[in-house]
């Protein structure tokens, strides 16, 4: 124990370490800390994997998830395909203290966190546009979709199922490690 | 990605996630990272771990809350991320992922599944034995 306090996160994000460390130094909680550091990666735009501007989806819109546990109260909250507002986590741990549910999601989620005060706004930026961008000129190369007309592999949507369905598809596609979750 | 975990000077364990998710997922898809148990998990009364890597993969094994279960049962951090990478591997061997865990006594340690593109993972650390936060590797197994 006297290795304690403790922060530990994945990931080369000092900043968010620091920042989490700082919280706890200066009388915050556990749950404090977290809050705080993944707030610094969010802002940050850590790596490109955290935050607004990054990873957008197959219509070029960045939506956001986060989640906060409590270990102590083993109390949770969780937002999911969040849209349109930057600090997740802080959403994430409106939900943990103001509600008795653990998880809320998609367009939902963007209200309850504006009647929490958060502001709306565009979550996209130049390099995720540019990105979409790229991957349309590439005929949506790489995505996730299978056994699905046209041949996803080749083209892209919209896609619909086959009146046969081919077997022998696998289940798994190796995603591209710098675009974790 | 990030994941975090926090244990403070009276125990008490916190962890969370906090992602923009996977380049070109067909909208509406979630990752494991907002999935507790999956993305992370904490007890006080065991310790706390987070995710990281292919969402898809990861949130079928609610990997953190089984590491956090092991050290509950009295395993290392660094075994308990190894049980739970070994698990995963079994039925998918190529899948992209990496656990830290950390249990109340403030041992920690990290676990990856190693791939052609993916032989090390970085985390950060800071404890009350360093003056600054430090990078760490482990080699993925």
């Amino acid at each position: 124990s006297s290795r304690l306090p403790l922060v530990l996160n994945t990931w080369s994000f000092k900043n968010a370490t620091e920042a989490a460390w700082q919280t706890l130094a200066s009388g915050g909680s556990a749950v404090d800390a977290v809050e705080n550091g993944c707030a610094v990666c969010e802002t940050e735009q850590c790596d490109g994997s955290v935050g607004f501007g990054g990873n957008p989806d197959e219509l070029g819109e960045t939506t956001l998830d986060a989640m906060i546990m409590d270990g102590t109260a083993m109390d949770v909250g969780a937002v999911g395909d969040l849209r349109r507002i930057k600090n997740a986590i802080g959403v994430a741990r409106k939900i943990l203290e103001h509600t008795t549910h653990s998880l809320l999601v998609g367009e939902s989620a963007t209200k309850f966190a504006e009647s929490m005060g958060f502001t709306s706004e565009d979550l996209s930026t130049n390099t995720s546009k540019a990105l979409h961008s790229n991957w349309l000129a590439q005929n949506c190369q790489p995505n996730y979709w299978r056994k699905v007309i046209p041949d996803p592999s080749k083209y892209c949507g919209p896609y619909k199922p086959p009146d046969v369905l081919k077997q022998g598809t696998s289940a798994y596609k190796e995603v591209d490690i710098h675009g974790h979750d | 990605t990030i994941g975090m975990v926090v244990i403070d000077k009276l125990r008490h364990t916190a962890a969370g996630t906090s992602t923009n998710g996977l380049k070109f997922k067909i909208p509406g898809r979630v990752g494991d990272s907002p999935i507790p148990g999956s993305g992370a998990y904490a007890d006080d009364m065991a310790g706390a771990a987070a995710a990281t890597g292919d969402g898809d993969i990861l949130l079928r094994f609610l990997p953190s809350y089984q590491a956090v279960e092991y050290m509950r049962k009295g395993d290392d951090p660094t075994i308990a991320c190894q049980k739970v990478i070994s698990r995963m591997k079994k039925y998918f061997p190529e899948f992209f992922g990496a656990v830290i865990c950390a249990n109340v006594t403030g041992s920690y340690g990290a676990a990856c599944n190693k791939l052609p593109t993916f032989t090390q993972f970085s985390f950060m650390v800071y404890n009350s034995l360093q003056n600054q936060p430090t990078t760490e590797k482990v080699d993925c197994i």
